[in-house]
């Protein structure tokens, strides 16, 4: 049969890759007869070909001997697909339809195996050949892809290398966990791969930064809906604690990824994770240095880097959608008829169940608060470099005054949602922090609440707390915070009424 | 709750857990370095 | 939303209080033996990890793997010693490749004696070693010579000698100054 015909030039293949180098002259030998005798010369072929080559190196994984090179049919198909995408002339079909090609047999074969064999699908023969693919174009593309001779080609491959890696994060995405749960284990191991990570974002101008955030949300998204409150499974404790191994590797490598992305990360979060919030809130700019959080006479006016703008990669305004303009209107002129509609777009139109410490759901929409509070310290802080810091950092100013509204006027639950997303804006030395700090600061003894200052504070007690109780790291900004509340002598905290009640929370403050 | 399939599918997946070797370069193709000698029995014999 | 929420993470001696959530997550671990197993800091020093990285779980990463590396032409093609079309990476005869072996550095003739046992290269690097005046322990399995500042003391029987001598340890991948009781028949 055809495809029995297919099995023995595969086969042929295989044998060939393990007498020479795939850079020899031979191999491109074989690759040209297969063009010339019509195995892969039109998609049509190229498809059933590559059909029957990865149905066998998946037949042939299940029936080596597991103590042996069970790897051998798998590894040479990838240097086939990768040499493929390397030397072929691409002139009836562009290089990116060849490669979505490719993947898309590869989900073909894949998906189908997953689905009729359920329970004894083995995710490792695919895993292998995904990761195959990443080391050898990863040897393609060495020093800029020097390797390749003829120029034409070497310049066609660099402005398709961005392009091969958003094919493959796209087809991962594909792939993801909820999907493919059989396959959960080998897709945490591919995003987080050595030669897919690490590549992902340091691709020139960002160009990896928006899949790779896809597939850390993907990833979140799944720890989220099978975390409960009380407990997990195991299999979901081990897929949390690799996410975290990786959030610290990605915090070490590429700190600016995580400080970036903070908003659409912490959007995706489950809401009890409490020390992989922190470590994301944690990342500080590489090579930054900055004072002790702890010293009680340090103030945020002396440091330069608190006049910084940090960087936002996704506009945190493209959320607001029908909120854009009255949030903006009322920066620029503040008016109760706009507070109003603030108000009235920021509940959602179900609940929202979520595991959360302390509430099981949420009717207020969290990504629109979150998007509103860092709309606002944006537009702060850009004021701050514009005009001058007392235009903001002023009880009066528009920004201040539309936190504070919204608290005034707010349900407990947005008072808290504000509250928190102003926490979480307490991290590296920037003006954001800088600037929030002293919104909290000013609001924790602010007259202006009236008989509702008890919950102000209590909450932005409660919203402090959760992130220090925590095992560390600690971002800096919350500790400068925690440190300053404790320091300050216009409140005793340890007086306030609704510490009493709470014995556990005054035995440790009067600790701190 | 997660459906039982999918709890089983994860457990599965849990077990087969590639590891490092799995993730480690595919060689095929190794030259030997050097053919077989004898050498002293004193010298160490694994790699 | 107020801080009674927080009571049953901070009242972890209460299994019932306690139980309401789980620790793991929410008030999370030290986090020091999970970097430490990620290489961070290296040394003291703050290294990339990424590219190194072998799997997302300290349980999966039992040995390194290789990362992305590329080789110069020019190292491909140095005649006569490493690898051109004239002379293939292979050491085949002891008499016809020992001048090639001379030319390599103390390091990587302990690389190739280490990684290639019962082979043509083992032989000739030992030779090359005992030329430079190492010499292979045979219960330690580890190469020393003598330390140049200190004169060993030969013990009155003749069959060892105290010293002081610089071994190079294979698993550390470095030279190391020990002072020793040397005996003689245990060295070649």
């Amino acid at each position: 049969t055809e495809t029995e015909k297919y099995f023995l030039v595969f086969t042929e293949w295989v044998k060939i890759l393990q007498r020479v180098d795939v850079n020899d002259t031979v191999v491109l030998a074989f690759i040209q007869q297969m063009v010339d005798k019509g195995i892969i010369s039109t998609s049509d072929s190229l498809i059933k070909f590559i059909k029957a080559a990865l149905e066998l190196s998946v037949l042939s994984f299940k029936q080596s001997d597991p103590t042996g090179e069970v790897f051998t049919a798998i590894d040479a198909l990838g240097k086939l697909l990768v040499k493929l995408m390397v030397v072929q002339d691409f002139n009836e079909v562009s290089r990116a339809d060849f490669t979505n090609m490719i993947f898309s047999v590869i989900m073909l074969i894949f998906s189908k195996d997953h689905s009729q064999n359920s329970s004894a699908f083995n995710e490792r023969p695919y895993f292998r050949l995904l990761s195959n693919l990443f080391i050898e174009w990863s040897f393609a593309r060495g020093r800029n892809f020097a390797s390749i001779t003829n120029k034409e080609t070497r310049k066609e491959l660099r402005n398709f290398d961005v392009e091969f890696y958003n094919i493959f994060a796209s087809y991962l995405h594909s792939l993801q966990p909820f999907a493919f749960p059989a396959f959960c284990f080998a897709w945490v191991s591919l995003i987080s791969h050595r030669m897919f990570l690490p590549v992902m974002l340091s691709l020139p101008k960002k160009a990896g930064w928006e899949k790779m955030l896809i597939l850390i949300i993907d990833l979140f998204k799944f720890l989220d809906k099978y975390t409960k409150k009380d407990s997990v499974t195991d299999a979901v404790s081990v897929i949390y604690k690799g996410t975290l191994r990786i959030i610290l590797g990605i915090s070490n490598d590429f700190p600016e990824f995580l400080i970036e992305n903070h908003y659409q990360l912490l959007n995706n979060l489950p809401c009890s994770y409490f020390q992989l919030k922190n470590v994301v809130l944690s990342a500080i700019p590489t090579k930054m240095c900055f004072p002790n959080p702890y010293n009680p006479t340090l103030q945020l006016s002396n440091l330069e880097s608190c006049q910084e703008c940090p960087s936002v990669f996704y506009d945190p305004i493209n959320d607001l959608s029908t909120l854009k303009k009255p949030v903006d209107n009322y920066l620029r002129i503040p008016s109760n008829s706009l507070l109003r509609t603030i108000l009235g777009s920021v509940f959602r139109s179900e609940y929202d169940v979520r595991n959360g410490v302390g509430f099981d759901f949420l009717s207020v929409d969290s990504k629109v608060v979150r998007a509103i509070v860092l709309h606002v310290g944006v537009e702060a802080g850009l004021e701050n470099e514009r005009t001058s810091s007392n235009a903001v950092f002023n009880p009066e100013s528009s920004y201040y005054t539309l936190l504070y509204n919204m608290i005034h006027d707010g349900t407990a639950e947005l008072k808290f949602q504000v509250i928190e997303v102003m926490v979480e804006q307490l991290r590296y030395p920037n003006i954001h922090t800088y600037w929030f700090n002293y919104v909290l600061l000013n609001m924790f003894t602010s007259k202006d609440f009236g008989d509702q200052i008890a919950e102000v504070q209590e909450l932005i007690l409660r919203c402090i707390l959760e992130r220090i109780i925590v095992n560390k790291p600690h971002p800096w900004g919350v500790s400068i915070l925690t440190t300053q509340l404790l320091n300050q002598d216009e409140v005793n905290l340890l007086e306030l009424e609704f510490i009493k009640t709470v014995p556990e929370i005054e035995k440790m403050l009067t600790l701190m | 709750e997660m459906p039982a399939q999918m709890a089983a599918q994860l457990e599965s997946s849990l077990l087969n857990c590639p590891d490092s070797l799995d993730a480690d370069s595919p060689y095929l193709y190794r030259k030997q370095l050097s053919l077989p000698h004898p050498t002293s029995i004193f010298f160490p014999n694994e790699p | 939303f107020g801080l009674k929420a927080l009571v049953p993470l901070v009242r972890q001696g209460d299994p019932e209080v306690a139980s309401k959530y789980d620790h793991s997550m929410a008030l999370g671990a030290d986090l020091s033996s999970m970097l430490h197993s990620l290489g961070i800091p290296r040394d003291s020093k703050r290294q990339a990890v990424l590219a190194t990285f072998q799997s997302p779980w300290a349980e999966t990463s039992r040995s390194e793997v290789e990362p992305t590396f590329y080789i110069p032409a020019s190292f491909l093609g140095i005649d006569e010693v490493l690898q051109s079309e004239s002379t293939p990476p292979c050491f085949d005869s002891v008499q016809r490749d020992q001048q090639r072996v001379a030319l390599f550095q103390d390091e990587t003739l302990f690389y190739l004696f280490y990684k290639h046992p019962g082979t043509v290269i083992q032989e000739l690097t030992y030779l090359e070693l005992r030329k430079r005046n190492w010499r292979y322990h045979k219960t330690l399995k580890a190469w020393l010579t003598k330390d140049p500042t200190m004169e060993p003391v030969v013990s009155p029987d003749g069959l060892s000698e105290r010293g002081s001598y610089v071994f190079f340890d294979p698993q550390r991948w470095e030279k190391c100054q020990r002072d020793f009781l040397l005996f003689y028949n245990a060295i070649m």
